[in-house]
C-alpha cells in the first residue's frame, strides 16, 4: 500500500503557482515514499502511545499527544 | 474533496497494515486525523 | 489512473473510513495557525459542531521529554522544542526567584546590548 504517483502529482499541482510546472517520475516516487513514511510514522507512534496507556484502540487523544513532536520531525 | 478522499483512502490502507502488524485497532476518527494531517503536510 | 478513487475504492472508502452524519464525530480538522501579533483583525475560526479540532497544545505538559519514535528520529528542531518545554516546566515550579535570570545575569555586559 502507498500513494499512487498520479495522486501525488495531483496534490502537488494543487499548490503550484504555474500550472505548467512538471514533476519528474523520480520526484513523484520520492514524494510518494515520503508520504508513506510520514503516515506509517504517525500511525506507529500513535500505537506506541496507546500501548503505553494499555489501550487496544488508538484514539485521537493518543495521536494528539505525539502530534507536536511528529510535525517537528518532518 | 476528491483528492482528500483519495489521500484518506491511501492513509486508511496504510493504517490497516500497521494495525495488523501491531495487533491494535485504529478508530475511524484517528484514521481521519492522520489523513487530515497528511494532506496538510 | 487519474489519481482519484475508482468506484470500488470509493465504496470501500465510504464504508470503512468516511466520517458522516451517522458518526458522533463528523470530521477532523487541523486548525489553521493563528498569530495574533500578525493578524490583529482575523479571529480564529470556531470549530463547527460535531467536528473534532486537533490540538497541538492540549497535551503540552507531555512535551517536556522525547516521545518514542519508529523509523524517523527526532529532529534538531524537535529537540530544541522539547528543551524549551522542559525549561518552561521547571520555571512553573519556581517561586519568586527566576533561576534562568540568576544563571544568565553574571554574563550580561551592557556594551553588548547598546
Amino acid at each position: 500500500s502507498g500513494f499512487p504517483k498520479e495522486l501525488v502529482s495531483r496534490v502537488l499541482h494543487l499548490h503550484f503557482r504555474d500550472g505548467k510546472t512538471k514533476v519528474s517520475g523520480d520526484a513523484l516516487m520520492l514524494m510518494a515514499e515520503f508520504l508513506k513514511i510520514f503516515v506509517v510514522e504517525a500511525a506507529v507512534r500513535g500505537v506506541q502511545q496507546a500501548q503505553a496507556e494499555d489501550l487496544d484502540i488508538v484514539d485521537v487523544d493518543q495521536l494528539e499527544k505525539v502530534l507536536p513532536q511528529l510535525l517537528l520531525d518532518f | 474533496q476528491r483528492l482528500k478522499a483519495a489521500v484518506h483512502y491511501a492513509v486508511g490502507r496504510l493504517c490497516s497494515e500497521v494495525a495488523l502488524d501491531k495487533q491494535v485497532q485504529f478508530n475511524k476518527q484517528t484514521v481521519a486525523a492522520i489523513a487530515e494531517v497528511t494532506f496538510r503536510q | 489512473k487519474d489519481g482519484f478513487l475508482s468506484e470500488e475504492e470509493f465504496n470501500l472508502w465510504k464504508r470503512l473510513y468516511r466520517l458522516g452524519d451517522g458518526d458522533q464525530v463528523k470530521g477532523v480538522v487541523l486548525p489553521e495557525p493563528h498569530f495574533p501579533s500578525l493578524q490583529e483583525d482575523a479571529m480564529p475560526k470556531e470549530p463547527t459542531a460535531g467536528i473534532r479540532q486537533l490540538s497541538l497544545s492540549e497535551w503540552r505538559l507531555w512535551q517536556d521529554h522525547p516521545l518514542p519514535t519508529h523509523q524517523v528520529d527526532h529532529s534538531d528542531r524537535c529537540h530544541h522544542f522539547i528543551s524549551v518545554m522542559q525549561m518552561i516546566e521547571e520555571m512553573r515550579q519556581e517561586e519568586d526567584e527566576c533561576s534562568y535570570e540568576r544563571k544568565i545575569k553574571p554574563f550580561l555586559r551592557m556594551e553588548d546590548v547598546r
